[in-house]
């Protein structure tokens, strides 16, 4: 039985999607059956993996609003033999309907119950804000991974996450668990972020990952190809980061 | 009569609070009588401007529901000589509240009328999603601040706001002008920046402003102390590059 896991965090810019596209190859790498599920509206999941978003016929949109089952809207083995379900702009139109919806943050748990089986992981990227795509994918998902730039705005916001989930494990799932807190662009010549990863450490003790992400142009390059960090450069600090950190959750989540 | 302008990009992480906050104090330097509204349930703008944002007892939740008058929630000479009507997580709440009200999108517009012509500038700093709150932003502004940071992502993003821009010209705001599209986090030494940068003005040309916002950790420190970089290390290329900016648009928008 797959496990789902969201990556979340409402701050922006602190390495959600490149942690969900590089972990998902990297997961893939080591021999698991992987499903990326884009729900942002900015579709950077789904253009980091090679897939032209706005020429999609289907995206989690149709999927979330039951146009389409799961099945219809996943593009299989794209990049790095990991299997896709879009976002573009039209995703934006989803908030109000969700709203609306009395069962509306309970949509994709639907969507995903029959295809759960099918994979070892299924890795959701969320946009930058508790909105309910968001909340959407924290009642689907059994572990939350929090990436967490190692800068002061990052830690700032971590605590009233934290909050956020004690009320959706209180209120729509309870299974929910924190697969932990990753530290991201981390450079240990700055001494910003080496407070920053102190003070995390200090908080949060052991639900901060052991793995560090350290920043790495090399990451930043690879979406611009259409590539994971494993097709663009293996051999580079991001993806042994990576591979490093699929271990882990591996061990850890018993994957 | 004070120039409003919204500083917003749906991109997380590209550098809209550091803009807001560091421009609002650099036009303080310069003698202009500065308003900073912060749009974000984040409440990083708050926090950066040394205000305790959990400790206030009205906000700009307060100001958008009708509860009081912007002149309430203003807390006059914070930091760096500038005004501050702050915000903290109960801006969440806001969404769904101006989601069901028919002028949901106008309500910071009536709220600033009369306060306008107190202040030479006033600066709104927006969330990282094309949500009410930015809409209420952009309905207000005069002019639009797109900070980009000068990687792929980011760049990628920057067509798909532009469309929106023509969308809130045509609906919501037909006096809504574009003051420019902002470099930030530049990296002289990075391909990837000056890739970005080069193609940035190739697609935008006159739209891309002059001055560019070196990466410069100092700028990422300054916060942690309630600082404006003015304050924390007015020396720093973070300092100078605020400065250069101020003058920019002092110039072209006749501020
Ligand atoms: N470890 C890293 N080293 C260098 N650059 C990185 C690293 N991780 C991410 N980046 C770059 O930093 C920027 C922000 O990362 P990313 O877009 O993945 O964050 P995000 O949290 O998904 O953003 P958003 O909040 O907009 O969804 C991107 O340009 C990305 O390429
Ligand atoms: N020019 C710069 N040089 C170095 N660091 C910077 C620079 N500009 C911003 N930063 C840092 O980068 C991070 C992202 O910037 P910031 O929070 O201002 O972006 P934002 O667009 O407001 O993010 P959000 O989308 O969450 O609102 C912060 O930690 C900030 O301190
Ligand atoms: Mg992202
Ligand atoms: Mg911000």
């Amino acid at each position: 039985m797959g496990r789902v896991i969201a990556v979340a965090n409402q701050k922006g810019g602190v390495g959600k999607t490149t942690t969900a596209v590089n972990l998902a190859a990297a997961f893939a790498r080591l021999g698991k059956k992987i499903l990326m599920i884009d729900m942002d509206p900015q579709g950077n999941a789904t253009v980091a993996l090679g897939v032209e978003k706005d020429e999609l016929s289907l995206t989690i949109y149709d999927v979330l609003l039951g146009e389409c089952k799961l099945n219809a809207a996943t593009i299989d083995e794209a990049q790095s033999a990991v299997a896709v379900v879009g976002a573009n702009g039209d995703l934006t139109a989803a908030e109000v309907t969700l709203t609306e919806d009395e069962a509306g943050t309970l949509k994709l748990k639907k969507a995903l119950k029959k295809v759960r089986k099918k994979y070892d992981v299924i890795l959701i990227d969320c946009p930058p804000t508790l909105n309910m795509l968001t909340l959407n994918a924290l009642a689907a998902a059994d572990g939350l991974l929090v990436p967490v730039q190692c800068e002061y705005f990052a830690l700032e916001g971590v605590a009233a996450l934290m909050d956020t989930v004690e009320v959706v494990q209180e209120n729509l799932n309870p299974d929910l668990a924190l697969d932990g807190l990753l530290r991201t662009m981390h450079d240990r010549r700055n001494n910003l972020a080496n407070d920053v990863s102190n003070e995390l450490v200090s908080h949060f003790g052991m639900k901060v990952l052991q793995t560090i992400i350290p920043r790495n142009v090399r990451l930043a390059e690879a979406p611009s190809y259409g590539e994971s960090i494993l097709d663009y450069d293996a051999k580079s600090n991001g993806a042994v980061a990576y591979l490093a950190l699929a271990n882990e959750l591996i061990r850890k989540r018993k994957i």
